[in-house]
């Protein structure tokens, strides 16, 4: 069976797009086969994983405004296991258009029922920083959605925004979503990531991930060599932070 | 003459909120009225100034919407000579139904005539991360377009994706639109971070402020004392580099 995550989150800048990128290169280390979708018109995530999004003849948008199928928009990427459904800028038409079809927010997930259940053991889908009818659409096809956060402050405030997200989507559609908190970009020196770091956990308990990330330079030098952190540089500390979220969700996901 | 400063970029996390917050208050410390509006759903801005969103009855989406007159919606903030048109989750209404409405990337610009031209020196808008309606809004409003970016890969390869939107704004209604970027949150000792500034610099040329912002995490504890740097620490590095920025802007708009 595959189990779909969305990555979202209103706040902007919070990892989602380095999440969604590490997340699917640690799958591929652990032999799961994973496909990426990116729902972004920057599409950050296509650039992530190698490709350039001016390249590509067809997009996340074909599919969604009903022009392609998905078979010939799936694309492989350099790591054995791991496929891309691309973003490009046609996505920000999919933003402006598809608002004003019926029923608009099931349209990812009625595509995504094509998709043979052995094809992929996981879908990762990342977002933009914001929580229109692009991210509604990823949340109603999803089992769980991962919310990235700073230990900072703007960021722990967004986390109250994206909780009346999370029950309309339950309540209209897709009642067994499941949210975990994961901290990203935390640095162990700074009182304020602790503080914050530690009020999260208290209010949010299980909600939060037992994994966190910190702050690893090498993130931004592998989103320039347009590889996954566990292919760039498995050694270091993000490579082996994001290779034990992937071993916690496994171990959540048999639990289910 | 009042001069009118919308701070955008699609990419999320750049220091948007934190450059219109510092920014202002830099305006403060030099003695000039300064109005700030925001513009985004998550009301970070009015935050960043000490007023909670839940709290005020009208927003700037109630001004967008028609329903309520300027001088009702606009307060005063703890810093004399900063006032502040605040934002609510309204706003995320304003979002899906601007877009519905004839002309609707004027509706701000419109507006804002009904301010008399002594009554402020400087407007600065804030927005949310994306090319939608909102901002579309602003920077028809607006003498200059300032874009914070981070000296990293997908900030970098943002800058390309707001010139399109920068040429559609001058076709459109706003010819004298001037662009300049702002590099944020700079680490010296980082080397990407350092070939990146350069990177920028050399595409960019005076397109680039001079002034540039340090990583700085004061920055991070002024927002959770709902103060501007410039009034919670004036004298840290990164409220001078702000109070350099609002001296080179001053600068610049004199010579206009
Ligand atoms: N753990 C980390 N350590 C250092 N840098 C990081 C880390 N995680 C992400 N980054 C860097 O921080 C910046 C923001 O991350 P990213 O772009 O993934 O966030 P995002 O939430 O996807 O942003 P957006 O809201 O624009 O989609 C990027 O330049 C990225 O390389
Ligand atoms: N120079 C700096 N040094 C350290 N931290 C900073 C600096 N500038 C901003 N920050 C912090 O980085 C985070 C992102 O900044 P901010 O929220 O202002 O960005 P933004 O572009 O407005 O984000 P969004 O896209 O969500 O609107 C905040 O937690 C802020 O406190
Ligand atoms: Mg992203
Ligand atoms: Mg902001």
């Amino acid at each position: 069976m595959t189990y779909t995550i969305t990555i979202a989150n209103q706040k902007g800048g919070v990892a989602k797009t380095t999440t969604a990128t590490s997340l699917a290169g640690a799958f591929a280390t652990l032999n799961m086969k994973t496909l990426l979708i990116d729902m972004d018109p920057q599409a950050d995530l296509t650039v992530a994983v190698g490709i350039n999004p001016k390249g590509i003849s067809h997009s996340v948008a074909d599919l969604l405004l009903n022009s392609h199928s998905l078979s010939s928009i799936i694309m492989e990427t350099t790591i054995p296991g791991l496929d891309l459904i691309p973003s490009n800028s046609d996505m920000e038409l999919a933003e402006r258009f598809l608002p004003v079809r019926d029923n608009h927010e099931y349209i990812l997930k009625d595509l995504l029922i094509a998709i043979h259940p052995t094809s992929y053991d996981f879908i990762v889908i990342d977002c933009p920083p914001a929580l229109g009818s692009i991210t509604l659409n990823a949340l109603h096809a999803s089992n769980m959605l991962i919310i990235p956060t700073q230990p900072e402050y703007f960021s722990a405030f967004a986390l109250r925004n994206m909780m009346p997200a999370i029950k309309r989507v339950r309540a209209f559609g897709n009642p067994a979503l499941v949210y975990r908190i994961l901290i990203t970009m935390h640095d162990r020196r700074n009182r304020i990531h602790n503080n914050m770091r530690e009020q999260i956990r208290a209010t949010f308990g299980d909600g939060l991930f037992n994994t966190l990330i910190d702050v690893d330079t090498k993130l931004r030098e592998s989103s320039l060599a347009g590889l996954p952190i566990t292919h760039f540089n498995p050694r270091t500390r993000s490579a082996l932070q994001y290779l034990s979220l992937a071993k916690e969700l496994d171990h959540n996901v048999q639990m289910v």
